[in-house]
């Protein structure tokens, strides 16, 4: 419940007018988008009970390592109703297949549609919903990290909490099913950062300087 | 730290 209340409302996407080439645009708008979640994400990560206790060195480890598997979370979890199978990266930019390949993210569009399909099947709470993003960010595999027992006391918290949840809706398998959907997520994740690096990289799409910053950890 | 100047200052402010 403190998670619930600490979720920043979803934010719009400013559609870019800049350049002529829609894909481009589609691009530029995504990017920007991003930025500001990042931005947003790091508050929200200040305000997980337990994380502002961890290092400074290991908050920085830990959103470094898992900033795009927390946001990819509420695109998937957006996405899993879209009748057109679109990825709904905010309610005004919605991409579907053709548009993802177009923009060159049609690995991203694979995976994160699969995702989106599991969370569905799922049939996810809001509550789990955000104990999912909160544990993405706890379990991102920072490596090395400062205080190896602070990071595994925070995991160990939010664990405690969704077994505590499952466990009031009387749910015996359900944490484990949640946390099984982790793999994929990080897939994503994956394919997500190379395909923006891409971007930046070899078709010199500019990126925000967080959002670069971000990517450069990644890489 | 001085490549990830951003994330460095953003989680020194208070929230």
């Amino acid at each position: 419940s403190h998670l619930l209340l600490t979720e920043p409302a979803p934010l719009e996407a400013n559609h870019d007018d800049s350049t002529d080439d829609g894909s481009l645009r589609t691009v530029l708008t995504l990017c920007d988008l991003l930025n500001r979640e990042l931005l947003l994400l790091i508050g929200w990560a200040k305000q997980i009970p337990g994380f502002s206790g961890l290092s400074l060195v290991d908050q920085m480890s830990l959103l470094q390592s898992g900033w795009m598997e927390a946001l990819l979370v509420g695109v998937a979890w957006r996405s899993q109703s879209s009748a057109g199978e679109e990825l709904v990266f905010a309610d005004n930019l919605r991409l579907d297949a053709a548009q993802c390949r177009a923009a060159g993210l049609a690995e991203l569009y694979e995976a994160l549609r699969h995702l989106a399909a599991k969370y569905q099947a799922m049939k996810l709470s809001p509550e789990e919903v955000v104990a999912l993003k909160a544990m993405a960010l706890a379990n991102s595999d920072a490596d090395p990290v400062d205080c190896p027992d602070s990071v595994q006391r925070f995991q160990d918290w939010l664990h405690e909490a969704l077994q505590e949840y499952e466990s009031s809706r009387r749910e015996q398998h359900r944490t484990g099913r949640l946390l099984m959907s982790l793999p994929l997520l990080r897939q994503a994740a994956g394919r997500a950062v190379q395909a923006f690096l891409r971007l930046h990289r070899h078709s010199s799409v500019p990126l925000h300087k967080l959002l670069l910053e971000m990517l450069d950890a990644k890489a | 730290k001085e490549k990830h100047k951003i994330l460095h200052q953003l989680l020194q402010n208070s929230t």
